[in-house]
């Protein structure tokens, strides 16, 4: 028990690769979650052929995202109220991942930064949630928290599309929720964002998120600058959260209330505020 | 109310489209944060306000309903419970239902007690550290390293809920009714 969080939904660890194995207990469904990189594509911006990656535009400058090399390690935390799993994957990379007895997501906590650029490369972080959903190509993303968009890959529904730029072309912006289902098996799996994120789904089964980016050239749209962001003299830290959410749809409506319920107390999330107690200011008046 | 014009403004400068897709310059991008900051600082006097009025102490000169938000909990920081042994942490519902939610306040301590004030009940509370990373962000000028977690239920619909934190040493943590 010392290797794995687990309540009757879930069972979570770590897998010699460093990346995070979810298996549903009772159910044919996994997860494989992990982050990896891409380097952004830098040009002279002359012709919009040599653009570089930068605030408008996510364009990488190879065919596939590089994985991390994993140097970190994991320690797991259990108590009555919470179980966490605090994962480091290197210096600038790590996560909480946590379950609660009294809920159904889990709740990953992110922290990217600062990213390196001392070899003068801009990277553009990603996480990745590789299952085994048969997703036929398709996954859903929503419009500004309103309804559900089909999204197939390498499709446009009104033209035939032919795509020169086969990752940023099927990505697309996630405000609330990006979503697979698998018909056949009648499985689910959706992960919300606290913040709208670039997102796809490059392989079946799989869902992909931008977590952070820095990069080092201008993309000539306009900014007039590099989205190479810094404070206190380093680049910027990112912390936040995505809440994995999936299984079995037996009960539709059961699942969508469940969806909803959670989607609007992510988004609508109550406030914690507070005061110090003390003599002026005492605990029978509070 | 003036406090409340700050978020105004903020609400008409952060619909241009650099603001919503963060298209903007660095400097603007700093900018925004000023004004965001300023207009959050001045929000805490209306909640004062606000929550003084529910429990009827609006016109008093009692200081007990001051209240702070935490605009570093996104990096496990906050001042009125990383510095005070005993604080009051108030959990307002923004949605037109009942909400449970976990509440995670940073904190120095390794012992602490958590209590409904106003259902008296005393929900589990269980104390996580701030993992090492996080403690490292830098500009990040805090003294806590662990949080203490607990679930506050039923939270009513635009409604709030007190609950008193209080840091207790191992020799006297006693069993509390539940």
């Amino acid at each position: 028990s010392d290797k794995f969080i687990s309540n009757e939904l879930y069972n979570i660890s770590v897998n010699t690769n460093g990346n995070l194995a979810i298996r549903w207990n009772n159910q044919d469904m996994s997860v494989v979650q992990s982050f990896q990189y891409y380097t952004g594509a830098e040009g002279n911006n002359k012709i919009s052929a040599n653009r570089s990656s930068g605030a408008y535009i996510f364009r990488p400058k190879e065919t596939s995202a590089r994985n991390f090399a994993y140097i970190g390690s994991y320690k797991i935390y259990k108590g009555p109220v919470v179980e966490e799993l605090h994962q480091t994957i290197n210096d600038w990379v790590s996560q909480v991942v946590r379950i609660y007895p009294e809920e159904e997501y889990i709740e990953l906590d992110w922290l990217v930064g600062p990213i390196p650029v001392k070899d003068k490369i801009g990277r553009e972080i990603v996480t990745r949630y590789s299952s085994n959903l048969q997703t036929d190509k398709t996954f859903y993303t929503d419009s500004n928290g309103r309804e559900m968009l089909k999204r197939v890959r390498n499709y446009r529904p009104t033209w035939d599309v032919e795509l020169y730029e086969p990752i940023s072309g099927n990505y697309y912006p996630v405000t609330s929720k990006i979503a697979l289902k698998d018909e056949k098996n009648q499985l689910k799996l959706n992960v919300l964002v606290d913040r709208a994120q670039g997102g796809s789904s490059l392989e079946d089964g799989d869902v992909e998120l931008m977590l952070h980016r820095r990069l080092l050239k201008d993309d000539a749209f306009g900014v007039g600058e590099a989205l190479n962001e810094t404070a206190f003299g380093e680049g910027l830290v990112a912390r936040g959260r995505h809440h994995l959410f999936g299984g079995k749809v037996k009960g539709v409506d059961e699942f969508v209330l469940k969806e909803k319920e959670l989607a609007l107390k992510l988004a609508l999330h109550p406030w914690i505020l507070g005061t110090p107690v003390n003599s002026s200011n005492n605990l029978e008046d509070v | 109310d003036e406090s409340l014009e700050h978020f105004r403004e903020a609400m008409g400068v952060m619909q241009h489209h650099d603001a919503i897709t963060g298209t903007e310059k660095q400097k603007v991008a700093e900018d925004y944060s000023r004004i965001l900051y300023e207009s959050m600082d001045k929000a805490g006097e209306i909640i004062s306000k606000a929550i003084g009025k529910w429990a009827g102490t609006a016109n008093s000169t009692s200081e007990t309903f001051k209240i702070f938000t935490c605009l570093e909990l996104n990096i496990s920081s906050c001042a009125f419970s990383e510095k005070n042994d005993v604080f009051a942490v108030v959990v307002y519902n923004p949605l037109s239902r009942p909400v449970s939610t976990y509440v995670r306040v940073p904190v120095q301590g390794n012992f602490y007690v958590v209590h409904s004030v106003i259902d008296g009940v005393y929900p589990t509370a269980q104390i996580v550290p701030i993992p090492e990373a996080v403690q490292k962000i830098p500009g990040r000028k805090s003294s806590a390293t662990n949080e203490v977690v607990f679930r506050a239920s039923n939270i009513p619909p635009l409604g709030i809920r007190v609950y008193i934190v209080t840091k207790k040493t191992q020799e006297n943590v006693v069993d509390q009714p539940q």
